[in-house]
């Protein structure tokens, strides 16, 4: 089946988005 | 389990498994037997979505902080991080010894890594563990398979990219099977970068 891939830069960008905070 | 299964939260980013932060701390001279080591581990919670790792990671002690010999454990939801768990085995774990200062910054990009699906292999990760000790910290990631030859070259393929090691880190394979016969995780054979 399909994976759910990030990368690094993704995850990261994640970590100061609004909805993480 | 009559808890609540956890799920990502509106507008959140699922990841492809849910997973689950553990600590451990040993005490020194006490026995490592598989009893006093599964009393010592605490499961500290369980995640769903990129965000919601942001938000146990961002308020978790990182290992160069860490004092003592601790040990920080990221698992595959349901999987005890345990060489004897069922999941694990017949697995095994690549094992990395760091200098000391290396570990905070190999520990996140190792569980990005995972986090992230990047090692392409499947549903054969395990988890991944930081062990802090007073002259060296480990890491190491686990697998399914031990016997899977294929796997284990592209999880050690993967890691000498994402971790960006030093030459001459030294990197070994062990079996649990090997680990829990010899009650030592770290020996056997060696291969250096």
């Amino acid at each position: 089946g399909t994976r759910i891939i990030y990368d690094r830069k993704f995850l990261m960008d994640c970590r100061n988005s609004p909805v993480t905070k | 389990s009559k808890r609540k299964a956890v799920v990502p939260g509106l507008a959140e980013h699922p990841l492809q498994y849910n997973y689950t932060f553990w600590y451990s701390r040993r005490t020194l001279g006490c026995p490592t037997s598989s009893q006093s080591y599964e009393q010592n581990i605490k499961q500290i919670g369980t995640f769903a979505s990129v965000e919601q790792f942001w938000r146990f990671y961002s308020h978790m002690v990182r290992p160069r902080d860490l004092t003592g010999h601790s040990d920080f454990h990221l698992f595959t939801e349901g999987i005890k991080p345990m060489g004897e768990d069922d999941a694990s085995k017949n697995g095994g774990k690549w094992i990395i010894r760091l200098r000391k200062g290396l570990a905070s910054r190999c520990w996140e990009n190792l569980i990005l890594a995972m986090l992230g699906e990047q090692f392409m292999v499947g549903e054969e990760i395990c988890g991944a563990v930081v062990s802090v000790h007073f002259q060296e910290d480990i890491i190491s990631i686990w697998n399914k398979t031990a016997s899977d030859q294929a796997t284990t070259a592209r999880i050690w393929d993967m890691l000498r990219r994402v971790l960006n090691l030093p030459p001459n880190t030294i990197m070994e394979y062990k079996t649990h099977t090997d680990s829990i016969k010899d009650n030592s995780s770290f020996r056997n054979t060696k291969i250096t970068l």
